[in-house]
């Protein structure tokens, strides 16, 4: 399972 | 004449060098005793001859190696004349003897070490995990963090749409410390957009190191945690790292010096060993 609905963004 | 041979029997055998070039051996060994070297051996492990093999002789304080080193040519032993203490947690006063109690295990992911689980001598008895040193040679490949995590993540990818089929192990985060130990998973159509993989597939190997830029510290991913690991190579009750970087919607409020303390009791980490079991 994947968590799609809290994405991370990084540099 | 000897050889550095990768073969610790040929390493042992007496060579004699033909008078048209070339070596050739009729079997005959060197006495046990002898040094000699192997291309496995480490630098600075000492191997010698013993029934026509090189073999490594290892500082080992609690002989379980078939070839123990002298004690007068091995490190001391700081953890000597220490008193014994009730937890398997590391505490900075007190250190505790440990014994292993398992093989060295290692996940063939660097940077990454070997796990093996020990047991304190005395009366009060404690498990615990501590970093060992892997044989290398046991693994067929060794990965990076990126190529373990590309392999997870492209297996989503054809499931899931919105994936690149790229992973990455990604910086530790004020609420999510245990962050590089799970597989980030990157979006498809904006590369800085991760997502992370949930469950025990989503965490990274036991023993890939997270200690990332803290190069003062020694951090391995255990079960989905970061732990870091103090002198006597088990982990340590408190930690407190650094966060070189930081995701963006926090970065507004954190500057790049923010440190956050992780901590570990002992019952955590009996379902570490009990997981690991």
């Amino acid at each position: 399972d994947i968590d799609l609905n809290n994405p991370i963004h990084v540099d | 004449m000897q050889k550095v041979s990768a073969d610790p029997e040929e390493a042992c055998l007496v060579w004699c060098q033909k008078r048209n070039g070339g070596t050739k051996s009729r079997g005959w060994t060197f006495p046990d005793g002898t040094v000699c070297q192997t291309r496995r051996s480490r630098y600075g492990k000492s191997s010698y001859c013993i029934n026509g093999r090189c073999e490594d002789f290892i500082c080992d304080s609690y002989n379980e190696v078939a070839f123990i080193q002298m004690s007068e040519l091995c490190p001391a032993d700081r953890n000597d004349n220490e008193v014994t203490w009730r937890t398997g947690l590391r505490s900075r006063q007190n250190t505790i003897k440990w014994k292993s109690a398992s093989g060295c295990h290692f996940n063939c992911i660097s940077p990454g070490t070997g796990i093996r689980l020990v047991m304190s001598k005395g009366k009060y008895a404690k498990s615990s995990i501590q970093l060992c040193q892997p044989d290398q040679f046991g693994c067929g490949r060794i990965k990076s963090p990126f190529q373990h995590a590309s392999m997870i993540c492209g297996k989503y990818k054809e499931r899931v749409r919105r994936l690149s089929g790229l992973g990455m192990q990604i910086s530790p985060a004020v609420e999510d410390p245990d962050r590089p130990c799970r597989v980030a998973c990157q979006d498809e159509n904006i590369s800085h957009r991760f997502y992370l993989v949930n469950g025990e597939e989503g965490w990274f190997p036991f023993g890939t190191d997270c200690s990332r830029s803290t190069s003062d510290k020694k951090a391995y991913c255990i079960s989905g945690k970061c732990l870091e690991f103090g002198s006597d190579d088990t982990p340590v009750s408190e930690s407190e790292f650094t966060l070189p970087l930081l995701s963006r919607n926090k970065r507004s409020l954190h500057n790049n010096n923010t440190k956050i303390i992780t901590k570990l009791n002992q019952q955590q980490l009996e379902q570490i060993i009990h997981e690991l079991n």
